[in-house]
């Protein structure tokens, strides 16, 4: 079955289904270890490399299973760990694994405009206002209105020694919105890009602050960024084109790599994001087969109930008008051919003595005749009269 | 009843030679 058609083959909202956008996709970290090679790691050896695209790589490649920092001994102790997820996804959530003791500070930042801007997502620590200046997260959530980056406990460490965060980006969206119907919503899941900042190693207690010595390193396992290609409900998969760059399979008469506007010739009505009640597809302007191409107008779409805004540009075949179904000047409708034929409209043919002028009528052919002229294009002498020889009055009485 | 076509060789153009080239 088509998930973005019904059975009888009408458009329906689809999403591509819940993937881990980072899966395979490049970590730039800002700081790994084996560079130069100390004993336990060496970058040039893939033994004793810990490389960033452990991350990401889901325990695929061989070696060693964590990521790895420099060993850090100068404040600030900030590595950051970004992830391009090569176009726009809708979160769900963003998880790290940590291969030893979670660092105790971690803020977590997204890219809508792949990596030019950034804007924090959530925040995590014991210590809140020391580490990020910020409260700790209400208990249920953000007051509201809208979504926000709260600060919320430190990541959790597990027996044996690792550890975990997990943020679901419900945690800074009040209860009761809907992806749906909130702009803001839409907005606050929507990413290109994720960005992990580990701003303070785990430390015993929360005694550690700048002016400690020692040697402190991050070390991880996976990044997970759990989220669905973002094609705004007009398509159920998203694929790479030839260059490798991720882009929706549009359907719903939408087009880019996030179906976000209509195809040029599907302008009949402004395009919208399609909710569970309606697909809101782009339809097709109505131009009876005689044009390429149209452009929206607001001014009709409103004049016409918010039904139709589509006006046709360059009619052909002699055809005119905003649906391009009546005939241009000089030509009328051949009532014996449908109006989508492409002979639908046949020329006046006037005749160049007898006819008054070179256009007809467009419903009937009829050509304007001189006095005593006849016939549809004026070509002969009505009965009754007679040919002269004056190419002005071609037809006079007959005596 | 069915009117002949005008018949274009019939027309005397000498004072509407410009008439002529029009059609």
């Amino acid at each position: 079955p088509d998930p973005c058609h019904d059975e009888g083959g009408a458009p329906r909202s689809c999403v591509p289904g819940l993937v881990n956008a980072a899966l395979g996709r490049e970590v730039r970290a800002s700081s790994t270890c084996g560079r130069p090679a100390s004993r336990t790691c060496d970058a040039s050896d893939p033994r004793r490399a810990h490389p960033a695209a452990l991350l990401t790589s889901a325990g695929a490649a061989p070696g060693p299973l964590c990521w790895r920092s420099e060993a850090l001994t100068q404040s600030p102790l900030n590595v950051t760990l970004t992830v391009p997820l090569g176009k726009a996804f809708e979160l769900v959530f963003v998880s790290v694994r940590f291969c030893s003791a979670p660092p105790a500070a971690v803020a977590l930042l997204k890219s809508q405009d792949h990596g030019r801007s950034w804007a924090p997502l959530g925040f995590f620590s014991a210590r809140c206002g020391h580490d990020f200046g910020r409260p700790p997260a209400p208990a249920h959530g953000p007051p509201g209105p809208g979504p926000e980056a709260l600060c919320f406990p430190a990541p959790q460490a597990l027996p044996g020694g690792g550890g975990l965060l997990a943020f679901s980006v419900q945690d800074g969206s009040p209860p009761g919105l809907d992806l749906d119907s909130s702009p803001v919503l839409q907005d606050w899941v929507t990413a290109t890009d994720i960005q992990v900042v580990l701003t303070r190693p785990a430390t015993t207690g929360d005694t550690w602050d700048s002016t400690a010595t020692g040697t402190y390193s991050y070390s991880a396992a996976e990044l997970q960024v759990g989220g669905r290609c973002k094609c705004n409900g007009h398509a159920a998969r998203c694929r790479p084109d030839p260059q490798g760059h991720l882009l929706c399979d549009c359907q719903h008469g939408t087009e880019g790599p996030d179906c976000s506007r209509c195809k040029p010739f599907y302008c009949d009505r402004p395009w919208q994001r399609a909710t569970a009640r309606e697909a809101h597809a782009c339809l097709a302007c109505s131009c009876n087969g005689h044009a390429r191409r149209c452009r929206f107008n607001m001014e009709l779409f409103r004049l016409s109930g918010r039904r139709s805004g589509g006006v046709c540009l360059n009619c052909r075949h002699n055809t005119a008008g905003r649906h391009c179904h009546y005939c241009r000047e000089g030509f009328y409708r051949d009532p014996g051919r449908p109006l989508s034929d492409r002979r639908a409209c046949r020329a006046c043919d006037c005749h160049p003595v007898g006819a008054a002028g070179k256009t007809c009528n467009q419903t009937t052919g009829q050509c304007p005749c001189k006095d005593g002229v006849a016939g549809l294009t004026c070509d002969r002498c009505a009965p009754g009269f007679q040919q002269s020889r004056s190419p002005v009055a071609p037809c006079v009485k007959t005596p | 009843e069915v009117m002949p076509t005008l018949d274009m060789a019939l027309f005397d153009w000498t004072d509407y030679e410009d008439l002529k080239l029009a059609a």
